[in-house]
């Protein structure tokens, strides 16, 4: 499974409707001081549903939505989505049916749903506006938040997952009490 | 559960001894639980001893070799158990030269199980990389994103 | 007492003000009381808008960007009250090479006041200097010093 | 003012006595991670008197020493000394005079002795042992710590100024609340 698009629209820095095409392997991203890398990197944490406005390095929901400038105007909305492209779509079924059982009681379940369909790829999508307000889309369909956290989980993406790596690696693995390494792996297990 | 993670925990503490000597060319490191007998409160404390050093506290190691040693640990982590994806934020930006040669060559035996996305200012890791794009901003304060693909090296 | 940290907090305002401009190549900075009322108290507010930006939180602001804002404030502080020797650690080590320039340019306008050993792994900033001692470790685990002379450039 | 020379012997990594000459202007520190450089900047630190064991990043005093490798023994004790030279030497007496006032009173305090022979360069050295011990030493006379802080203080070097500067600088400017801010702008007054 990987990451396959990412598309920022009024994201922080990303006024502009900004496509980024990610193929297996190693993608480099580079760039000035200040010119919004690490941006990118805040709009794929917000996209799987960062909820923590300090990972985000802002106080509130407004300060993800293009504030403006001296000559562009600041934006009312944000919108960011991502592509996943599962290429073993049968197996994720099959193994999705097992889990659940009873093929009958979930079916108003929209992210169950969504799998039984064996997709080979996924566009998870968040919107965020001024009066703080979040919206949350599966293939275009407006979705809860869980419903986003489920999907991600099963396709090995759990919600604290090492997805996003930023400087604060170095402490987080090494400054850490021995007791709060321990969640790190947590994770992993 | 409990065994889930006794497994994880040796698996991972095998690749981070493994990784470490690869990254720092040698010396050891390995991880240890604070207290085996109770797993869900026990703590991990991390030993490294880089090469023809003796081991002593984290603290002492320099900004580069903590460096190297979270990146050995997050490295484990990803062999044992692969995330899609992975987004890296100038994790190499306290490494010299040679660290930033060991660190590419070592992400690279990870491809197969991860994505990887990494944000650098090092020529180095962006000379490795199988794609580029440049971020730059214009004067009304706006990212702009551009597609660089390299030719030669990569080819 | 109170007289001279208001006459020294003004001093440094306008020095901060110059100097990120100087070093964002535009862009305007200040620093403000939180409670002038009070001096004993107060604390400092650091407000900064790099050229093209409007003032947002200094969370928000780049890796880069923070680094250059907090060598800024150092500069203007070692402007108002030269310390006379200063050792900098890898302070440039977030900067992409043209911050690394203007912080090299703005350091050498502070050289009459203090002398610096600037500790670092950037090129430019190792070329600009007067003299260099390159420090490597022996098999042993033992520091070695060398002075390298620089030739051309610095003559 | 200025630093000329730094002495280390036996400080961390610094095994072998080492002698650094700086002029003035600018001098550059390089080489690889973990050969010695910030080694360097703990010993001026230490030197001047830092208390702080995390400021120098050991647990305890016997950390600054030597710990020995696979192949050299560890030591017993480290020096470092550092030499500082004063162009204005009738120019300090002069202040200093004044500000002292009665010439008689304090002429048993070896920083004042010292300083009214206007000595054009002084030597500041510290030493520790094993067990934990710490000496201070002004041109090779046994002092105590107070004496290393007016000597400093006299000269421009007082407790917190910005003689060594890390990385923590960042989080020290920006990432202080705005209270703890306002002690660096205190030393500067
Ligand atoms: N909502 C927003 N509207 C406009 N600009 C914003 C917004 N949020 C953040 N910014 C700006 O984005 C910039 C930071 O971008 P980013 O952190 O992505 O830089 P970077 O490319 O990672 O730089 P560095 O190499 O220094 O780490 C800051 O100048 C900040 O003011
Ligand atoms: N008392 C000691 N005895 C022996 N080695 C020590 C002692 N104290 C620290 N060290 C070693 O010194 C090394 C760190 O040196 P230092 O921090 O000066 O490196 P550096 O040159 O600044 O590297 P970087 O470029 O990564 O910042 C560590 O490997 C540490 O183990
Ligand atoms: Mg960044
Ligand atoms: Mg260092």
């Amino acid at each position: 499974m990987h990451l396959k698009h990412l598309d920022l629209h009024g994201f922080k820095t990303f006024a502009n409707r900004t496509n980024f095409v990610f193929d297996l392997g190693v993608t480099a991203i580079v760039g000035p001081n200040g010119s919004g890398k690490s941006n990118i990197a805040d709009a794929v944490r917000w996209v799987m549903g960062e909820q923590s406005y300090s990972e985000l390095r802002v106080k509130k929901t407004e300060d993800l939505i293009f504030t403006g400038s001296a000559t562009r105007p600041r934006m009312g909305m944000t919108e960011v989505s991502m592509m996943l492209e599962n290429p073993n779509p049968w197996t994720e079924a099959a193994a999705d049916a097992e889990r659940t059982g009873d093929t009958e009681k979930t079916k108003l379940d929209p992210v169950t749903e969504l799998l039984r369909s064996n997709p080979s790829e996924v566009t998870i999508g968040r919107r965020a506006y001024r009066d703080g307000g979040n919206e949350y889309f599966l293939n275009g369909a407006r979705v809860r938040l869980r419903d986003i956290f489920e999907l991600l989980a099963r396709w090995g993406l759990a919600r604290n997952t090492y997805a996003v790596v930023g400087q604060g690696l170095i402490d987080q693995a090494l400054s850490l009490r021995p007791e709060e390494r321990r969640a790190l792996f947590e994770e992993a297990a | 559960m409990r065994r889930k993670f006794q497994e994880t925990f040796k698996a991972i503490n095998v690749e981070f001894t493994k990784f470490f000597a690869i990254l720092f060319d040698g010396g050891t490191a390995r991880l240890e639980l604070t207290n085996p007998e109770d797993l869900t409160q026990t703590g991990i404390d991390v030993i490294a001893k880089p090469p023809g050093k003796r081991a002593a506290h984290l603290a002492m190691l320099s900004g580069g070799e903590r460096a190297l040693t979270a990146t050995a640990l997050l490295f484990a982590i990803l062999k044992v158990s692969p995330t899609p994806f992975c987004v890296l934020d100038e994790v190499d930006a306290m490494l010299d030269e040679a660290n930033v040669g060991r660190f590419r060559d070592a992400l690279k035996t990870l491809t197969a199980g991860t994505q990887f996305i990494v944000i650098t200012h090092n020529r180095t890791t962006m000379e490795s990389a199988d794609a580029v794009y440049g971020i730059t901003m214009n004067e009304d304060g706006v990212s702009q994103a551009i597609s660089l693909r390299l030719e030669s090296t990569n080819g």
